[in-house]
């Protein structure tokens, strides 16, 4: 509905920049 | 301090903590997450374990767990969490607009694999005490180690049967004076007191050793 719980916010903000970082460290090779 | 009492609600500790206990550990873990108990002084209500933080590592072999990649069913359930998580990012950036700005579109589009999957319907979940692994480990004060993919799905708990339908080979709910902490893999790791002592240090809280 759009209301998350500060904890839950929280938590997905750094699973999406931890999820960033693992996506920009993966080999073009 | 180690004698000093932690400050269980803080949520940057909680993160440092997490990260500190898996980042530092020769075992492979994928993430790790901590149960929160509801705290209560009213002791008719039944304390229930909820989502406090958590921290996702991701997979070391995860390319060898890809054969189905090319079926219709994998297809359809990508789509369906990439549109799940183009909306959660869309809350997150909402919420962070003043500030750091969007993850961007490459942090969603990107296969979601199954335990990134299994870690984000996590957060929607809770545990009254003694339901599910993290609150039988809460109510029975004792840690809870399972290996092995058998006996995950052979599991009486409904998160250790999910756990294993997303690939995981190994949960361990281990409690906290607070709350549980879980660990989960997707390779096999056995029953060890190096981690339940990291635990003991990392969140400062006594369990009973004898019991393990």
């Amino acid at each position: 509905d759009g209301d998350l719980p500060i904890t839950r916010k929280k938590s997905l903000e750094r699973f999406f920049e931890k999820r960033k970082e693992r996506m920009t460290m993966v080999s073009p090779y | 301090g180690v004698g000093e009492t932690m400050p269980f609600f803080n949520q940057e500790s909680l993160q440092q903590r997490l990260q500190a206990l898996i980042d530092g550990a020769r075992e492979s873990w994928a993430y790790a997450i901590f149960w929160q108990s509801s705290s209560t002084s009213d002791f008719a209500t039944p304390s229930v374990l909820g989502w406090g933080d958590g921290y996702y590592k991701g997979e070391e072999n995860k390319n060898k767990r890809r054969a189905s990649s090319s079926s219709a069913n994998f297809v359809a359930e990508q789509e369906h969490r990439k549109k799940v998580l183009r909306e959660l990012n869309s809350l997150i950036s909402g919420v962070q607009a003043a500030g750091a700005g969007s993850v961007g579109d490459d942090a969603v589009d990107e296969e979601v694999t199954d335990t990134e999957w299994f870690f984000l319907i996590s957060m929607t979940q809770s545990f009254a005490n003694g339901n599910g692994l993290p609150g039988l480990a809460m109510y029975s004060s004792s840690p809870i180690w399972v290996t092995g993919t058998e006996k995950l799905a052979g599991s009486q708990c409904e998160r250790a049967r999910q756990a294993q339908g997303f690939g995981l080979q190994t949960i361990v709910c281990i409690p906290s004076a607070n709350g549980v902490v879980e660990l989960g893999s997707t390779e096999l790791i056995f029953e060890s007191s190096d981690l339940m002592n990291k635990v003991k240090y990392l969140f400062n809280f006594n369990i009973d050793m004898g019991s393990v």
